[in-house]
């Protein structure tokens, strides 16, 4: 089973269009393996993306260099999952 | 296992196992007004199920919902569970869905990608795609939201196997898509399809593949201002509207872009609730506010679908 420790999603929020398309130069850099759960649509629309654990630092230092303002959105996606899974096993209980 | 659908539990979710045997019970308990229709297989060779609420008549105009073809989207599936339930029990009490089924079939597929739903619980949680695999790559599936006949392999899709928008190698290559195709081609007396998935709280009408506005704009978009106030005014949810290029992005081979070409003129997709927290992980506790208030637009599209017809 595929899992996802440390995994972070990022909130970013482009404010224009030159962020906007930092973003996506990001989106397009296959290396990073980052899946985009919300993808980029115009100024002030956040775009969220899952960035796995190995590569946090390195999608947070092109962000910050790019001056680009992000936020976690959930700190680590595997809590959420063991959480989720918690949840459903708890409902099967009669 | 629930011994009947009162008993299910619309604020967990469910194995795609257990979305099979509400199917049948609904089915069951309802066998003048629920029948289940299998319009194809999937690449794995699950049953791709319909639900068809019919109050008789034959080939009746029909409205199409379907939720689930983004296998990770897991509130539209048990929101699909939720709608399902809700059809029948206000069959016969609410008089707007009343005078909706009188005249008009509801076509509903509530898991539209199985092969990826199945994905979801036993190895990839985050999986989306379908789950064939790709000659010549390591990565499996097709965004089958980028599969269908309609600017497919334009702008607004990948032609990479491992990118999470992949169109396919052709139109309809996915099964899963083309079973849809054949059904409301075969059908050809649908007059909407609403395809629902999650998450960033928007109603879209056509185009995605192109700038140009459709011959029907201005009414696609009175109606959506209409939906989205209605679904507001439950929970105070907030939703953005109108086109998909203009409200999202470019995007190529969606299903809705074909359906309206094919003359569905009540084309519209849902993207449904975002707390900003949790995204595709939305906690089950908000499973039936996302439905009840989803419902309301739903409604209204229906409703006006009924009133104007063409």
């Amino acid at each position: 089973k595929v899992t996802f420790e440390g995994h972070k999603v990022l909130r970013i929020v482009p404010k224009d269009e030159v962020q906007l398309s930092l973003i996506k130069d990001l989106e397009e850099m296959m290396e990073f393996e980052l899946d985009f759960w919300r993808g980029l649509t115009t100024v002030s629309n956040p775009v969220d993306v899952r960035v796995p654990s190995h590569v946090l630092n390195s999608v947070k230092d092109y962000l910050e260099t790019q001056n680009i303002e992000y936020s976690t959105m959930i700190e680590d996606l595997q809590i959420l999952l063991d959480m989720e899974q918690k949840v459903m096993a708890g409902a099967r209980v009669p | 296992q629930p011994q009947n659908t009162d008993s299910f539990d619309f604020a967990n979710y469910h194995t795609l196992e257990e979305i099979y045997s509400f199917q049948d019970l609904l089915v069951a308990e309802n066998p003048n007004f629920v029948s289940k229709i299998v319009i194809g297989q999937s690449y794995e060779g699950r049953p791709l199920n319909v639900l068809k609420f019919s109050t008789g008549g034959t080939n009746r105009p029909a409205i199409w919902i379907d939720t689930g073809i983004h296998s990770r989207e897991w509130v539209t599936q048990a929101s699909g569970l939720w709608f399902a339930k809700k059809i029948v029990t206000d069959y016969g009490t609410d008089p707007t869905l009343t005078a909706i089924l009188s005249q008009l079939d509801i076509f509903l597929e509530i898991a539209t990608n199985p092969d990826g739903y199945a994905f979801t619980h036993s190895s990839n949680r985050m999986w989306r795609k379908t789950r064939k695999p790709n000659p010549g790559s390591s990565c499996v599936g097709v965004d089958p939201n980028r599969n269908w006949d309609a600017g497919f392999g334009e702008p607004g899709a990948s032609s990479s196997p491992c990118s999470e928008t992949y169109r396919g190698p052709s139109a309809n290559s996915e099964s899963e898509v083309k079973s849809i195709v054949d059904f409301v081609k075969s059908h050809a007396n649908i007059k909407a399809f609403i395809s629902i998935h999650s998450y960033s709280q928007m109603l879209m009408y056509p185009y995605g593949y192109k700038t140009t506005p459709t011959n029907d704009a201005a009414e696609l978009h009175k109606v959506a201002q209409k939906a989205v106030s209605d679904l507001t005014s439950l929970y105070g949810t907030k939703y953005t509207y109108g086109s998909i290029i203009d409200t999202i992005y470019q995007a190529s081979g969606g299903s809705i872009d074909w359906t309206y070409n094919q003359g569905i003129k009540y084309s519209y997709t849902f993207e449904l609730r975002d707390t900003g927290q949790y995204g595709f992980l939305l906690p089950a506790t908000q499973i039936i506010p996302t439905a009840q208030e989803t419902w309301l637009a739903l409604m209204t599209i229906m409703d006006h679908t009924l009133k104007n017809p063409y």
